[in-house]
């Protein structure tokens, strides 16, 4: 019932949009009612699914100013398994009345996605790059977290700040605050840096952290926002598609374990 | 006298530290005296040059809160003409506390860098993801923005998002700012994409605008992460440093004939 996944990193670029779109996708293969709601005011993951900003009225930022109820502001999507919840415009939530009502802000999302946990079988939040008040409501409403990790140098040496981050989050906000795991993505065979960044992530980190699925570097996954279809969507066979659904498949067999 | 370019971009991932670190290495290479600031809390330029969080006390975060001059925070780089001012730990900045005091906060940077131009002839900020107080804080101290784009569809989409930002800036915060251009990075020939990307850029937008410079994907700068050189240092003559040599001496020359 509503499995809630938060996709967060504070690196930017890492494949936080593309991993929300393409494992919400490989979910609504799988005939699991997906919710994709999208925290970043960016709003890439709108992009990725086709929407344009005229195509609807509201965002989670008229939620969290109280303007709309979380109900108006599903969006059907290309699958019947999939339905969307556009960043909306953050533009007149001002900077600082966002931190500023941060708690007020956590509890209101909180309640509102709890009220609807009962629509859907699994929700991915994707978030914003950086530590801010939008990644933690996201955590706040979360039973855990995927961490998207680019197979570079940079990337591994910033990751202890967005493990500390969710484990500030566990012991301040949300108790029940888990790590579902870090994916290794744009895993790109042609550097010798990619198999060092790899091995180090294997070696360092309790293997139940790790997922096994790593998202190769493919040209599919950025042409998906040119077409506005998820490449799980586009073709379901290619090598990309395989990766996010592999990594469905990893995780609902942890489910079901559980 | 000090130059001062802040480098921007609310996509993450989009080469801002790497352009910093590259740009500045270049400048030094000219024999420009050169400062790096880092206003991002990740740390990332530290990295870049060699730096470990044991190696200084006190960054930008301590400016902020008044513990500390700005000269105190100068440190020496492995070339002469290069000098760096670390991020520091904003973990004890509240977030709330970062934006209550947005106002006081931008004077005080503002007024720190200018007591120390007399000692640089060019000063790049490196700053966070995102439309946030220190991205707004470096444009309030900035002459004009680099703003680096990868050559990826959503990074295009997003492009109009820090446009608006630095005009807004412009407008109510620091009415000199200029934009010093576009800069094309991780120019990826194996994808077709990539010139769709670059001729749509040059289509839409003011020659002036747009770097005439194009960075290529290279090895060479994820590699250099783990070295701590900047790869303009590590190899002078490979077409990753040649690309932000040909960059600073575009630069030099806009500089030249104002
Ligand atoms: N596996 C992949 N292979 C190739 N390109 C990828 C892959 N994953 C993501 N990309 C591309 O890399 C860029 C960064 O990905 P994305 O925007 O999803 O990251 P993000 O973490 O959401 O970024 P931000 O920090 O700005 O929110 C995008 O242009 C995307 O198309
Ligand atoms: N021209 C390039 N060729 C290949 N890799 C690059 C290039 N420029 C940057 N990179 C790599 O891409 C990743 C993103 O670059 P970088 O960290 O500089 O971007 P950023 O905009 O500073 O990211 P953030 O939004 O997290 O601050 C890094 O791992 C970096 O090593
Ligand atoms: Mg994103
Ligand atoms: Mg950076």
């Amino acid at each position: 019932m509503g499995k809630t996944f938060a996709i967060v990193s504070q690196k930017g670029g890492s494949g936080k949009t593309t991993t929300t779109l393409n494992l919400g996708a490989a979910f609504a293969v799988r005939k699991l009612r997906t919710l994709i709601i999208d925290l970043d005011p960016q709003g890439g993951s709108a992009f990725g699914l086709g929407f344009k900003p005229s195509d609807y009225e509201y965002g989670v930022a008229d939620l969290l100013q109280d303007k709309v109820g979380i109900r108006d502001l599903l969006l059907s999507t290309e699958s019947p398994y999939l339905r969307f919840i556009p960043a909306g415009n953050f533009n007149n939530v001002a900077e600082i009345d966002r931190f500023h009502n941060l708690g007020k802000r956590l509890s209101l999302l909180r309640r509102a996605v709890m009220g609807i946990r009962d629509l859907c079988d699994i929700i991915l939040f994707d978030t914003p790059p950086g530590e801010n008040s939008l990644s933690v409501s996201a955590m706040n409403c979360a039973d855990s977290v995927v961490i998207p990790l680019q197979c570079e140098p940079l990337a591994l040496r910033t990751l202890p700040q967005i493990l500390r981050l969710v484990r500030e989050v566990k012991s301040k906000v949300n108790p029940a605050l888990g790590i579902e795991g870090v994916l290794l993505t744009m895993y790109d065979v042609r550097y010798g840096f990619t198999e060092q960044v790899t091995e180090q992530v294997w070696r360092n980190f309790p293997r139940e952290l790790v997922f096994e699925t790593i998202i190769p570097r493919r040209e599919d996954f950025s042409k998906a926002f040119i077409q506005g279809h998820p490449a799980v969507f586009e073709n379901p066979l290619s090598p990309a598609s395989l990766a996010y659904l592999q990594l469905a498949d990893e995780i609902i067999a942890k489910l079901a374990r559980e």
